[in-house]
């Protein structure tokens, strides 16, 4: 039996417009810990990766592993008729060939359950190794999700160039030429606002704006993201999902002309 | 510009 309650099931509903658009389909893999969830794009170029930790649930049960294959326009559906203020539960019983998600209302006025069949999936899973990232950037999620928007007017590619003085993101194409320099915030009111910049060498790297902007549908889960990059590696891009977990992109670089 | 597949960074587990 497996069974997650989350009182907060907007953050259910926001993670899926943070990877629906990316991805069809995916596999929901619950254990006792929590549930974890990594797929890649279509075209493989990039990869998410999901961890919602059971202690962020208020009520969480897994008596066996269980591998829930979804077809995400399916599920996007089941949760687009849950209020942003339900209480949304999901659940399945061992070996099942379906899921139930129950929306219950702030005062229980209002139930409503959607079954929904599982597909079997034959997903890769890639090892992601521990690493020591060159530079780590922390900047609020919605001012990356701006820049992503507003360089993508100018070009296919985006290039993030971080050094000590900060962070750089440049777009080039037939109209013109566009940069954005953020500097690192000396004292803010609020944390949230703060640029950091952790750097132990200036790293370069040039990215599909197509891919990023996808990742920007993760902006509402967090009110700060975090990017990571070393030399040749594929680029995280890291939103906290409050007190439950996160959710990771990793994105290839572009290389060569 | 090219872009190689996220397999080429990550291998299967």
């Amino acid at each position: 039996m497996f069974e997650a309650r989350l009182v907060q099931g907007a953050l259910l509903k926001k993670v899926m417009e943070a990877i629906k658009e990316l991805l069809n389909e995916a596999s929901f893999d619950c254990a006792h810990s929590g549930i974890l969830l990594q797929a890649m794009d279509n075209s493989h170029v990039s990869l998410v990766s999901l961890n919602l930790r059971r202690e962020g649930f208020d009520k969480y049960r897994c008596d066996r592993n269980l591998v829930m294959g979804m077809n995400l326009s399916s599920m996007s559906k089941i949760l687009k008729c849950a209020s942003n203020d339900d209480i949304i539960t999901m659940k399945a019983q061992d070996n099942a060939d379906t899921v139930t998600f129950v929306f219950e209302s702030p005062k229980q006025e209002k139930i409503s359950d959607y079954e929904m069949k599982l597909t079997n999936l034959d997903q890769d899973h890639l090892g992601i190794p521990e690493t020591e990232y060159s530079c780590v950037i922390k900047l609020p999620s919605a001012e990356f999700a701006r820049i992503c928007r507003d360089l993508s007017q100018f070009g296919e590619s985006i290039v993030i160039s971080c050094t000590k003085e900060g962070v750089k993101f440049s777009a080039a194409g037939d109209i013109g030429t566009a940069n954005i320099k953020l500097a690192q915030t000396a004292t803010v009111d609020k944390e949230e606002d703060a640029v950091m910049v952790d750097m132990q060498e200036p790293v370069t790297l040039t990215f599909a704006c197509k891919y990023l902007n996808m990742f920007t549908k993760a902006t509402p889960l967090s009110p700060q993201v975090c990017l990571s990059m070393s030399p040749d590696v594929p680029l995280v891009v890291e939103y906290k999902i409050e007190d439950i977990g996160h959710i990771r992109y990793y994105l290839a670089p572009r290389i060569g002309d | 510009m090219a872009q190689k597949s996220i397999k080429v960074y990550f291998k299967p587990s």
